[in-house]
């Protein structure tokens, strides 16, 4: 564990707080895309099988633990308790169009043709394309609520984090993951966009509307 | 090899 990691970890764990208070405080999911979060939740359910078969650390256990439990909370709160304030209009991006070529890719590029090795990887593709349908929801309605774009900038850090932790490893560990590098880097880069407005409009005050 | 590789991060 380093420095980036913990603070990648908290940041990922800061944004699922923020988008489930922001749920629960205004009672509504109003620009959340529910699509985004069925695939986070899927991420998380492909991912963490290894809770079963391996023991790492007590905070390794919990924060699976969490992430898992958290991610169907958030999609129920989606499609039952606020479905009423659900954006469906908005949220049209396609999800067999990700989900179909990731289980393609992660079929032929993996550490080892296993299915908890398989699944891991489909997971790890998965959540690097995973706010893509988000992004497209806001690029739709052109906005985005402020404390929707602090939930997306926490969410997008998280993983820009991991880079720095894997240079680290890379560098005073040896460690080195090219399934998780690559994804990682595309997930980021994905965000950038996103980052560039953010700093430019919500760090000074102002409302994340998207250029027409 | 069957070994599974320890995944250590989340």
């Amino acid at each position: 564990m380093n420095i980036f990691r913990l603070i990648g970890d908290m940041s990922h764990l800061l944004a699922i707080v923020l988008l489930l208070l922001k749920m629960w405080k205004t009672r509504s999911c109003a620009g959340i895309s529910g699509k985004s979060q069925i695939l986070f939740a899927l991420v998380f359910a492909t991912r963490y099988l290894d809770l079963f078969t391996a023991f790492i650390s007590a905070y390794n256990s919990t924060m699976k633990l969490f992430f898992i439990s958290t991610s169907l909370v958030t999609v129920y709160l989606m499609y039952f308790k606020f479905r009423a304030t659900y954006d469906a209009n908005h949220d049209t991006f396609r999800l067999e169009f990700l989900v179909v070529p990731v289980g393609g890719l992660a079929f032929l590029v993996n550490h080892n043709f296993s299915p908890l090795e398989i699944l891991w990887t489909f997971s790890i593709y998965l959540e690097s394309v995973a706010i893509l349908p988000q992004l497209f929801m806001m690029s739709k309605t052109g906005e985005a609520e402020t404390i929707t774009s602090h939930y997306l900038f926490a969410l997008g850090s998280y993983r820009a984090l991991y880079i720095l932790n894997w240079v680290f490893r890379y560098y005073f560990e040896g460690f080195f993951d090219l399934i998780a590098v690559v994804a990682g880097c595309v997930q980021t880069i994905l965000y950038c966009d996103f980052f560039y407005l953010y700093i430019t409009k919500v760090l000074k005050g102002k409302k994340l509307s998207l250029p027409a | 090899t069957f070994q599974i590789r320890l995944k250590d991060e989340l």
